[in-house]
């Protein structure tokens, strides 16, 4: 465990308290995308699979809890909430997620870091599918050109979590001997890069004042 | 091997 990824879980941990905060305290999904939220519950259903066997932290293990936790709760108050489904844009919220989904599982079949494990496909797949999960929200921001404050911040520590994530990995690059993983490298590099148009306007509109919305072009 | 791509992080 090194400073940067703890930092990153930190913010991810963060990045749900405020969806949560907004979703089911705020009562409203005004600007929040169900595709994206329902991407990532396939995300850490997926991967975090292992918590059936695998017990080696228990910092990893509680963490796997409440993030699958934490996602199926806002899918299933975006779905079922009064109040969230009447603040919810079903028709701006439009982005083809199959175009998503189906690439990153044949992506998770082909490549993978153990052809001959099952899990590691479907681990792979979970890789691959979050690095994109977030197009839906970027989507649907960029169409309503508008954000409101707390689904700005929200957007922001998602995003930092993965950037924080990448300076994990070049961490453990250099203290660790042969420490290599490629397939989550590449993945978070892309990842990132999905939000950096994203930081640019959040960046611009917060350093007059972090109450300020952020306006996308 | 497994160490290289011990599944450790979340």
């Amino acid at each position: 465990m090194n400073i940067f990824r703890f930092l990153g879980d930190m913010s991810h941990i963060l990045s749900f308290l405020l969806l949560l905060h907004k979703i089911v305290g705020g009562k409203s999904a005004a600007g929040i995308s169900l595709r994206t939220a329902e991407m990532y519950a396939i995300v850490f259903c997926t991967r975090y699979i292992d918590l059936l066997w695998n017990f080696a932290s228990l910092y990893n293990y509680l963490l796997k809890l409440l993030f699958i936790g934490a996602s199926l709760t806002i899918v299933y108050f975006m779905r079922y909430g009064p109040s969230q489904k009447a603040t919810y844009n079903a028709d701006e919220d439009a982005f083809p997620v199959q175009y998503l989904i189906a690439p990153c599982a044949v992506l998770g079949v082909l490549i993978n870091q153990d052809h001959s494990s099952p899990f590691e496909m479907v681990w792979a797949f979970s890789i691959y599918l979050e690095a994109v999960a977030i197009l839906p929200q970027l989507f649907l921001l960029q169409k309503q050109g508008e954000v409101e404050n707390l689904t700005s911040h929200y957007v922001f520590a998602l995003g930092a979590y993965r950037a924080l994530y990448l300076l994990n990995w070049m961490f453990r690059f250099m203290t660790e001997p042969d420490y290599q993983q490629r397939i989550v490298w590449l993945s978070g590099l892309v990842q990132t890069a999905l939000y950096c148009d994203f930081f640019y306007h959040y960046y611009q509109s917060k350093k007059g004042g972090l109450n300020k919305s952020v306006k996308l072009p | 091997e497994v160490a290289l791509h011990a599944h450790d992080e979340l």
